[in-house]
C-alpha cells in the first residue's frame, strides 16, 4: 500500500548541513530536488487515502436524533467504526490511546460540546461505515474493501430530471464553453478530470486533487472548474490536535466569465470571501515556469484569488462549497472584490 | 495630496495590543556565501506599491526591484502579519553575487539582545558581537552575528513589546541594529568561498551550471507577531505551530444532487 518511505528517506538525507544551508554541488541538489519530488508526490497518495478513509457517517446512522453530536459551529464529525460495531447504541466510551490508535483515520472524533468533555469522545454508536478507505493498516484491512469513498444513496431530496436539465441547460447557456456537461450527444464526451466525481450505480466515488503550486496561484482544479462556471467544493484538512477558528484559504480562481462567486461553509451557511488580484510577482513566476518549460501553459494559471476565514476543527477536515453566485440561492453572500490603490 | 497610509491594520493588531510600531519591510543585497562581507548601499527606493483593502484581507504589494517584492498581508481578526517575499531570478549581469535579506525595522528599543529558536524548541539567548564561553573578537562583523533559525526570531523591548519573525523554512537570522530583526531568504554568489563544495551558489532554474540561464526564483512567508511580553510567547509557539502545519486543500468537483451543508456529510 502507498507510504512515505521515499519521503522520510529524502528528508534524512536533507539533515545534512550542505542540505540545510543550500551549499551542496548542484547535481546534489538536483538529486535532492528528484527525491523530495518523489517522495512528495507519494505521501499525496498516503493523504488522499487517509482523508477517504477519514469517513463521516450520514445522520441516519444515529439510532435517533439527539444521539447526533451538537456541533460547535464549524465543528465537524469525524464518524467512523467498523462496519459491526459492538458498541452499545448509546455508549459514547471515552477512548483510551489504543481506541483511537488501533484504527488510525477510522475513528470518530467528534468534539462534543457538553460540559466536561476534555477532549474528543469517541463514539461507538455509528452503525456502520459509509465509506470505505484504503487499507491504510493492518488494523483495518479487515474493515474496508476499497479506496474509495462511496456515498450512500442519501435520503436527501434528489433534484428532478426536469431541474437536473435545467440547471444543465442554464449552465450550457451560460458557459458555451463548458465541455463535458454540454457536449452533443453524439460528441464522445471527455473523459472525467481527476478531480469530476464518477457516478457508479446509485453510488459515487468522491475523487479530491490536491495543488502542488499553489503558491504560484496555480491550481488546475479550481481554475478548470471555475473556467467553466462550475461549482466546486474544497475540502480543508487541518492536522494540528487544535482547533482553528479563522484560518485563511486562498483559491486560485479563473474570473474571466465575470461570474460571481460565493462561499458556504459545511452547515450550508454563507461565508465572506473576497476577491483579489495576484501579486504581480505571481504573474512573473507563472511566465517564467512557462518559458523555462515547468508549467505546461498558463491555462491553470490564476489571475485572482477567492479568500475566506476557513473554521478548522482539530486533526479533521471542513468542506467549503465555492459556486457561482444566485440570489436564489439564499443565504448566499457574493465574494467582494477588494479596493486598490496604486502608489 | 494625501500621503498614502502605508499601514494596514485588524481590529486585533490595532486595538488589543494599542502598539503597532510601523514596522517597515526593506531588502538589502549583501555579497559572499559563508562569509559575506555587504558592500554597496541598501536600495532604498520602493519601486511601486499597491493597497488592496476588503473585509475578509488587506494586502500591500511592494515591488521594491525587478527580482524582490513582497506582498504583506494582514487578516481579519489576525493577530499576527504575513510577509509573502519572492526573490529572483537574482541578475548576475553586474558580475556581482548577491544574498537578500529581508530586514525588518521597528521602533522597539531591544539593544543588542535578540533570540532565536533551536530546532522549532527553546529560543536562545543571543547579545550581538558576544560570545558566551570566550571574549570574542570580533572579525565577521556580519556574518559572526547570523544565527541558523528553523521556526524564527524575536526581539523584545523588556516589559513592553515583543516582535516575532516566524520563518517557514529554515534560513540564517539576524538584529544588527537595535529594534530591527533581518533574515537571509534568497542569495546567488559567482565565486567558490573555498568552505563549501568548491563551487559557487548559483542554482540555476534548469539545473544547469553557468549557462546563465534563469536563477532560481524562491518564495516564502514570514509571519510577524507583536505581542505584549506576557502573552507573545503562547501566541510565538502556537502560530510557530500553525506555520509549520499549513491547512492542507483537496478539490473536487460537486457530486451531483448535493447541496452545500451536505457535503460535510
Amino acid at each position: 500500500h502507498p507510504n512515505t518511505d521515499s519521503l522520510e528517506e529524502a528528508v534524512s538525507l536533507l539533515q545534512h548541513h550542505d542540505a540545510i544551508t543550500g551549499t551542496e554541488k548542484q547535481h546534489v541538489t538536483d538529486d535532492y530536488h528528484v527525491r523530495l519530488a518523489r517522495g512528495w508526490k507519494e505521501s499525496q497518495k498516503v493523504f488522499t487515502d487517509a482523508l477517504a478513509q477519514m469517513v463521516t457517517a450520514d445522520s441516519s446512522a444515529y439510532s435517533d436524533a439527539e444521539e447526533v453530536p451538537q456541533h460547535v459551529p464549524g465543528n465537524r464529525r469525524l464518524l467512523a467504526t467498523a462496519p459491526h460495531s459492538t458498541g452499545s447504541a448509546h455508549a459514547s466510551a471515552q477512548p483510551g490511546p489504543e481506541a483511537i490508535l488501533e484504527r488510525p483515520g477510522l475513528t470518530d472524533v467528534t468534539q462534543r460540546s457538553t460540559a466536561g468533555s476534555a477532549g474528543p469522545v469517541l463514539n461507538s454508536n455509528a452503525e456502520k461505515v459509509v465509506v470505505q478507505g484504503a487499507a491504510a493498516s493492518a488494523h483495518t484491512a479487515q474493515e474496508v474493501h476499497n479506496t474509495s469513498m462511496s456515498f450512500e444513496d442519501s435520503q436527501e431530496p434528489q433534484l428532478s430530471a426536469s431541474d437536473q436539465q435545467a440547471i444543465t441547460e442554464q449552465m450550457c447557456s451560460a458557459h458555451s464553453e463548458v465541455s463535458t456537461v454540454c457536449a452533443d450527444k453524439d460528441q464522445p464526451v471527455a473523459a472525467p478530470q481527476p478531480w469530476e466525481q464518477e457516478e457508479e450505480g446509485s453510488n459515487q466515488r468522491l475523487r479530491l486533487q490536491q495543488c502542488q503550486l499553489l503558491n504560484a496561484s496555480v491550481c488546475e482544479p479550481s481554475v478548470q472548474m471555475s473556467k467553466q462556471g462550475q461549482g466546486f467544493m474544497v475540502v480543508v484538512y487541518n492536522a494540528l490536535a487544535w482547533e482553528r477558528p479563522t484560518e485563511p484559504v486562498r483559491v486560485p480562481l479563473d474570473t474571466t466569465a465575470g461570474a460571481q462567486w460565493a462561499v458556504t461553509d459545511p452547515d450550508g451557511q454563507a461565508v465572506e470571501s473576497q476577491l483579489v488580484p495576484v501579486a504581480q510577482s505571481s504573474q512573473d513566476l507563472q511566465s517564467i515556469m512557462v518559458k523555462e518549460g515547468l508549467l505546461p501553459s498558463l491555462d491553470d494559471a490564476a489571475q485572482d484569488e477567492l479568500v475566506f476565514l476557513a473554521h478548522l476543527p482539530p486533526v479533521g477536515y471542513a468542506v467549503y462549497t465555492i459556486q457561482p453566485y444566485s440570489s436564489e440561492h439564499a443565504p448566499a453572500k457574493a465574494a467582494v472584490r477588494a479596493t486598490m490603490e496604486d502608489v | 495630496p494625501q500621503p498614502t497610509q502605508k499601514s494596514v491594520e485588524s481590529d486585533h493588531l490595532a486595538t488589543d495590543q494599542n502598539q503597532l510600531s510601523n514596522a517597515g519591510g526593506e531588502f538589502g543585497p549583501a555579497s559572499g556565501a559563508y562569509i559575506f562581507r555587504p558592500d554597496g548601499v541598501v536600495p532604498r527606493d520602493l519601486h511601486h506599491m499597491r493597497v488592496l483593502r476588503g473585509p475578509v484581507v488587506s494586502e500591500i504589494h511592494h515591488v521594491f526591484s525587478d527580482y524582490t517584492s513582497a506582498v504583506i498581508r494582514v487578516w481579519d481578526k489576525a493577530l499576527h502579519v504575513e510577509v509573502e517575499w519572492t526573490v529572483g531570478p537574482i541578475p548576475i549581469n553586474d558580475k556581482k553575487g548577491k544574498e537578500v535579506v529581508l530586514r525588518y525595522a521597528s521602533s522597539l528599543h531591544s539593544g543588542a539582545t535578540f533570540y532565536t529558536d533551536s530546532n522549532g524548541r527553546e529560543y536562545l539567548k543571543r547579545v550581538r558581537d558576544f560570545r558566551p564561553t570566550w571574549n570574542l573578537s570580533v572579525t565577521e562583523p556580519v556574518s559572526g552575528n547570523y544565527y541558523p533559525l528553523t521556526a524564527g526570531a524575536y526581539i523584545q523591548e523588556s516589559g513592553k513589546a515583543e516582535l516575532a519573525v516566524l520563518t517557514d523554512r529554515a534560513q540564517g537570522g539576524a538584529s544588527l541594529a537595535s529594534g530591527e530583526l533581518e533574515i537571509m531568504v534568497h542569495r546567488r554568489t559567482l565565486f567558490d568561498d573555498w568552505r563549501g563544495v568548491a563551487e559557487p551558489l548559483n542554482e540555476t532554474m534548469q539545473g544547469c551550471m553557468n549557462c546563465h540561464s534563469v536563477g532560481l526564483i524562491a518564495r516564502g512567508k514570514h509571519w510577524l507577531t507583536l505581542q505584549d511580553p506576557s502573552s507573545a510567547a503562547l501566541i510565538r509557539r502556537t502560530f510557530q505551530q500553525r506555520m509549520n502545519d499549513p491547512p492542507i486543500l483537496s478539490f473536487g468537483a460537486l457530486p451531483k444532487q448535493a447541496r452545500p451543508g451536505q457535503l460535510q456529510d
